[in-house]
């Protein structure tokens, strides 16, 4: 696929469960 | 408040004054002792011992102490400031901090500078940014051609790398997320805001006059 190309590396890394802290907060 | 003498506190080593936490962050008392709650709740989810573990943290964040994952290991690293191996509530609090929406940019671009310098030297490298996408493709079980990956990492660094040095130093960093404000959205937790009905239980522990908040 093209398309994660028109993405930047580190938009894509954002998207990892790891780094969503939010889960923190989840019950 | 402060009706009940809480009696678990012995239990946390490291367990800092409220008081002077919330002095050094931009949490009020009553908000750290609602991150009490929660840190109570994850340091104990696998060792009773008052300070949170890298399993414990893996299984905050994926409710799976299993997952091996680089980014939560990653976030433990940069969580563990003393370097200690393991979180006391200290820690955690001063880290949540760069998450909470008032931080102050500067701290978020730093505290994101070095999450992404995985080796810690004052880079992000290419090899970097190509171990973290790859850790990224396997976490989400997406596959991509290899050729892809490097072009992914082509366009990267053509943006973010404006000296062509081949590495991303904190002021290039800078400039990229100052043009990408959407790289920096991980890095505010809106529950912070709104710690206190989130553990609304601190309320019954708490040993704090409300008259110091």
């Amino acid at each position: 696929s093209a398309a994660p190309v028109t993405m930047n590396a580190f938009e894509l890394i954002s998207t990892s469960r790891g780094l969503n802290l939010s889960s923190l907060f989840e019950k | 408040m402060g009706c009940f003498q809480s009696t678990s506190r012995k239990q946390f080593p490291g367990h800092e004054d409220p008081i002077q936490l919330a002095s050094q962050t931009a949490f009020s008392v009553s908000e750290v002792e609602a991150l009490f709650e929660l840190f109570k709740s994850i340091s104990s989810s696998v060792i009773d011992d008052g300070l949170i573990n890298k399993e414990e943290l893996q299984l905050a964040l994926f409710k799976n102490r299993k997952k091996e994952n680089l980014f939560a290991n990653r976030i433990f690293d940069l969580f563990d400031a003393k370097q200690k191996g393991v979180i006391d509530f200290g820690d955690f609090v001063r880290a949540l901090n760069v998450f909470h929406p008032n931080a102050p940019q500067e701290d978020k671009i730093n505290f994101s500078f070095k999450l992404y310098d995985l080796d810690g030297t004052g880079y992000i490298e290419r090899q970097e940014v190509k171990q973290m996408l790859i850790a990224l493709l396997c976490e989400s079980e997406m596959k991509l051609a290899d050729e892809t990956i490097e072009l992914i990492l082509d366009k990267t660094f053509m943006e973010a790398d404006t000296n062509q040095d081949g590495k991303i130093d904190k002021s290039e960093w800078h400039n990229f997320v100052a043009q990408n404000p959407s790289l920096l959205r991980i890095m505010t937790l809106p529950y912070l805001r709104d710690i206190t009905t989130t553990f609304p239980s601190f309320v019954f522990n708490s040993e704090v006059d409300e008259i110091a908040t």
